[in-house]
């Protein structure tokens, strides 16, 4: 109410997501009716598993009803939006159906604050849940988007401790004890309230009352939470707006009158906080993939991540010769193949290797640039020249294949031939043996007879002569 | 089943009606 904080860090928690679990995109319902200082009081208390895909703000009457000032009741929004749980949001001017503070709806951001320091509550693209105080600078961040944001009135917990004292001297400085801020704190009325638990559920929170007569005061609200495991919760718009709607039915007593007093009416009122079925996120996949189950499924082999937004070309990357696009990589001039690994063949080159050489004398060129300055012309050939060049070494070839065939046949006789020669003279010399084996004396040394041979001249017998 | 619109009288309000929220 009291502080612009345009730009910088303003105090304010941020809770990592939980971690996703297919199929778990289930909420908690409990009801309850308890005793505040022996009043009893009935109520909600709403539990959503996986608040990036089933938490929604809703503007009211559906989208751009902010800027059309519209008001509705949470029935009417929420039956639009297919809500399991919604209940009613942000602040709004009851006069004119201004919709108050900051309002991102599913990424839209449709309502600005201008950086007024109110309690605030808002879940980051990659599933943050932020609550406190930010400035418009962090309301605008690009880099991780809030997709969800509401503003309320009154930080009730943070970090798992009543942070209501503190929040009043934020959001007003005049904290004097009969003070129409101080009475909004500890009159007993119809309360709603948003924060997360430790796990990072997302908790929904609403009182039936009226205000001064029956109900809760901010501060039993902040400690009915406080046993619920709840660390950061902010106050929503209560008294007659307070509205609970499940499965697109009014089921809360909510404390307006109607036109005839006998009965009691759901007020017409701004935004809508919302727990739904998973859905993914964006909702349409970047238009890359269909939704199943609050996960997206993506088409085509290149479209990645869990929005189906990162294009993938495999590990090379393309090999860095390249850009990935839907189709594939798209190849840089010169090079070509499904990862953009291969140079372009001779005689061509430009973007995928589409567009022939143009050189002189039928010279390769730059398979980048198509230039033909790389080679000296002399190097090149004229077509006649180079088919008959490309005859002779043809002719060469077969000559060469035919002559080493034919030494190759000559080394083969010849070694056939001199196998079988000495074949034949081993088997003549067994065929004398017989299998024995018999000496031969020598005859003579140097012209003259052995000695044994001079002993024994003429008809002596020798059983071993051959 | 119409019971007519709310009558918006259970008014809770954080700030007074007349104040102005301007920035200081």
């Amino acid at each position: 109410d009291c502080t612009r904080v345009r730009a910088g860090s303003r105090e304010h928690e941020s809770w990592p997501p939980p971690p996703t679990t297919p199929g778990a995109g289930g909420l908690a319902l409990r009801t309850f009716v308890s005793h505040f200082r022996d009043r009893a009081v009935a109520g909600h208390l709403t539990r959503a598993v996986e608040p990036l895909r089933t938490f929604s703000v809703l503007e009211p009457g559906g989208p751009g009803g902010c800027a059309a000032r519209r008001r509705a009741t949470v029935e009417e929004t929420a039956r639009a939006a297919d809500c399991r749980v919604a209940q009613n949001g942000g602040f709004f001017r009851m006069n004119s159906g201004e919709c108050l503070g900051n309002v991102v709806s599913d990424e839209r951001r449709v309502s600005s604050s201008g950086g007024l320091q109110n309690a605030q509550f808002g879940i980051r693209r990659d599933g943050t849940l932020v609550t406190g105080y930010l400035s418009e600078e962090e309301v605008l961040d690009t880099e991780n988007p809030f997709v969800q944001l509401l503003s309320g009135v009154v930080w009730l917990i943070r970090n798992g401790s009543i942070y209501i004292n503190e929040s009043q001297a934020t959001e007003c400085d005049e904290t004097q004890e009969t003070g129409s801020f101080s009475k909004f704190v500890n009159v007993i009325s119809a309360r709603t309230a948003i924060g997360h638990d430790r796990k990072g559920q997302l908790v929904l929170f609403h009182a039936d009352g009226q205000t001064e007569q029956r109900g809760i005061n901010l501060w039993e609200m902040a400690e009915f939470l406080l046993k619920q495991d709840v660390v950061n919760a902010i106050n929503l718009d209560g008294g007659g707006s307070a509205t609970f709607v499940l499965n697109g039915t009014l089921a809360s007593y909510p404390s307006d009158h109607c036109q005839d007093n006998m009965w009691r009416c759901p007020r017409q009122v701004s935004t809508v906080v919302c727990v739904h079925e998973p859905r993914c996120q964006p909702p349409d996949c970047h238009g890359h993939g269909t939704c199943v189950d609050g996960h997206c499924h993506c088409t085509g082999h290149f479209w990645r991540g869990p929005g189906c937004d990162e294009l993938d070309c495999g590990p090379s990357n393309c090999s860095q010769h390249g850009l990935c696009t839907e189709t594939g990589c798209r190849c840089d001039a010169g090079w070509t193949g499904s990862n953009c690994s291969e140079e372009c063949p001779l005689g061509w080159h430009g973007p995928g290797c589409q567009r022939p050489c143009k050189c002189e004398h039928h010279c390769p060129c730059d398979p980048k640039t198509g230039n033909c300055s790389i080679s000296g012309v002399k190097q090149c050939l004229q077509p006649s020249e180079a088919t008959l060049r490309a005859g002779e070494l043809s002719f060469f070839t077969r000559t060469a294949w035919l002559a080493l065939t034919l030494a190759l046949a000559f080394l083969l006789l010849i070694s056939t031939a001199a196998n079988l020669s000495l074949l034949l003279s081993r088997a003549e010399r067994n065929r004398h043996l017989h299998g024995g084996y018999a000496y031969h004396p020598l005859q003579e040394m140097n012209g003259e007879p052995l000695a044994t041979e001079k002993e024994q001249p003429g008809g002596a017998h020798n059983p071993f002569k051959d | 089943l119409d019971s007519g619109a709310s009558r918006d009288d259970d008014l809770l309000l954080p700030y007074p009606r007349a104040r102005a929220r301007l920035p200081r």
